[in-house]
């Protein structure tokens, strides 16, 4: 390798790009709404490493606490899922089937923020607080087809 | 100890945070933050200044609408910096959540002020049409920093999804509104406010009046789009950059002299006062008699007074109304000369028509606004509005020139928000 590079890194070729796992069945949806806080609010918060890693074999998720070890339910039954299934449809201006199309796989897949959509407070196990919850969300979203009344016609 | 000493300050500094954002939403109370790009984190895609100019004109967005200034800093000690940026690859910079490579994740921030960007992601820069938006993405985590969650509205820049964006984007009414009700929005005294009459022709060729609203503050300016209820995208700007040949910071008063014979623009400052050129959009450098400006005030309106608070126009008597501390002056512009029983105190000439709701003296603008046919009179960060005509003709109660009670101009003129000097020049 070269000894020096120039000061701005812009000598570096990027190393061969690894591909995001995209969405694609039923466990990787699964993954995709307990990560982003769909199925139950996340603990977003880098101290605690662990519970807001993604959950490799996710099955079923007990109140507050999610144990891999569970007896694994059909996917498809389970109304969790489907409920954090709906509410995902339904703020993302889906058709609400509470099934795994592809409208809501293509959703799932788009380029987005890490940052769960649905949070909880560290200290909080119970109830996440209003301004975080996925209720305040919805009221928030009756105006969500409201587009910017005046959206920028120059860029800055 | 002074390791030590600082991470008891930077965990008591987080606890504190933790506990007002779970209070109040928000998570910063000081005004002014500090922010950096980190050392480490450089992205291999941008060069580092235009990632720099990225990231300045992010912060900038979000000052341009709520009360809060942002500056890069790059000395102060790492516990003292409230946002830092990096961008990273996978496991990256010590962060407890890794990057997924291209695709999906693209950026996450965390509650203490840490943004990280997946550097696996085609970030570009604000001028390019392809890849994802640097521009964007900094935006939405810098709304994370700040205390906003994801917020699933068409328009919103908080939205979880990128959404490409073929034109510049800027914050909706909702964004600022959201960041608002944790930071409050924007107040503060101005110097001057008026409406600059111009005239052009319209698509039939006819000629047409218009105005535009401005707001000057020390050394900055907004133009004020009164249809949108907000200032326009990109202000404030320097006065020095968009006025010539007048002072560039903490104008007095502006007035246009405007009559079936006359249309003379004057700015006023101190003791002087510069008649303005609205057609080639200078100052003049001479009057009609050859003098030169700035002209002294006591000189061009004998018996005023310098310098002054405030001063407007009123068309239907044809006098200019100069208040200094307490008084009213009105000038005649076709006798030039101070009108007869003035000065007056500014209680008598405009009383208050709610008992002692008035401001008295040392008003800082008087704002004759088209779009509300109306007097307004600033001082600090409440305004009274002048009983008009039409007032009147509902209720002839009121009383001539009386003033409405105080109101906050913050509420009637949004988002006139300063942004840091060091933000100015972008």
């Amino acid at each position: 390798e070269k000894l020096f590079h120039s000061r701005d890194r812009s000598d570096l070729q990027p190393s061969a790009i690894e591909q995001a796992e995209l969405v694609k069945d039923m466990l990787s949806a699964q993954q995709f709404l307990a990560k982003y806080g769909w199925t139950q609010p996340v603990i977003w918060d880098p101290s605690s490493t662990n519970e807001n890693e993604p959950l490799k074999d996710f099955s079923l998720m007990q109140e507050g606490v999610c144990n891999p070890r569970q007896e694994v339910a059909e996917p498809t039954k389970s109304p969790q899922f489907i409920d954090a299934l709906k509410k995902f449809q339904k703020l993302n201006n889906l058709p609400v089937t509470g099934t795994l199309d592809d409208a809501t796989i293509n959703a799932m897949n788009k380029p987005r923020c890490g940052v769960p959509d649905n949070q909880m407070a560290k200290k909080e196990t119970e109830k996440p607080t209003a301004a975080q919850s996925l209720e305040n969300k919805t009221k928030d979203s009756e105006n969500v087809t409201q587009q910017n009344p005046d959206p920028p016609k120059i860029r800055r | 100890k002074r390791f030590l000493d600082m991470l008891m300050y930077s965990n008591k500094y987080r606890e504190e945070q933790e506990a007002l954002q779970k209070s109040t939403g928000k998570v910063f109370t000081k005004k002014l933050l500090k922010w950096r790009m980190i050392g480490e984190g450089y992205s291999n895609q941008l060069s580092i200044n235009e990632q720099r100019y990225v990231f300045r004109l992010a912060f900038r967005m979000w000052s341009e609408v709520m009360p809060l200034d942002f500056e890069e800093d790059n000395t102060s000690p790492l516990s003292q910096i409230d946002i830092k940026l990096g961008f990273g690859r996978g496991r990256h910079l010590g962060c407890s959540r890794a990057f997924d490579g291209s695709g999906q994740e693209f950026a996450h921030a965390w509650f203490l002020g840490d943004i990280h960007f997946d550097d696996d992601e085609h970030f570009t820069a604000p001028s390019s049409e392809h890849g994802i938006s640097l521009l964007k993405v900094a935006a939405h985590e810098i709304g994370h920093v700040l205390g906003l969650s994801h917020i699933h509205r068409v328009g919103s820049i908080m939205q979880p999804n990128y959404i490409p964006q073929d034109s510049g984007f800027e914050l909706d009414l909702s964004d600022r509104r959201a960041i608002q009700n944790l930071y409050g929005s924007c107040e503060g005294p101005f110097d001057t406010a008026f409406d600059w009459i111009y005239k052009e022709k319209n698509q039939y060729g006819e000629l047409v009046v218009r105005y535009n609203t401005y707001f000057f503050r020390n050394s900055w300016y907004w133009m004020y789009e009164n249809r949108s209820n907000r200032t326009r995208y990109g202000d404030p700007l320097a006065i020095a950059n968009g006025w010539h040949g007048i002072p560039v910071q903490n104008i007095d008063a502006f007035v246009h002299v405007w009559t079936w014979t006359r249309d003379a623009s004057y700015f006023f400052k101190g003791t002087q006062y510069w008649r303005y050129d609205s057609e080639n959009d200078k100052a003049y450098a001479e009057d009609a008699q050859g003098k030169s400006y700035p002209r002294l005030i006591s000189e061009g309106f004998p018996g005023i007074p310098s310098p002054i608070n405030a001063a407007y126009f009123d068309r239907r008597r044809q006098y200019i109304y100069f208040f200094r501390d307490s008084q009213v002056f009105a000038f005649d512009i076709n006798r030039n000369r101070v009108a007869p029983d003035f000065p007056k105190r500014i209680l008598d000439f405009f009383p208050a028509v709610a008992a002692n709701n008035h401001p008295k003296g040392n008003i800082d603008v008087a704002y004759y606004s088209y779009t509300y046919s109306s007097l307004f009179l600033f001082k600090g960060k409440e305004f009274w509005k002048v009983v008009s005509d039409k007032d009147r003709r509902q209720n002839p109660s009121l009383p001539y020139n009386g003033l409405f009670p105080r109101r906050a101009i913050s509420q009637q003129w949004f988002d006139i928000c300063n942004v840091h000097p060091s933000l100015l020049k972008i």
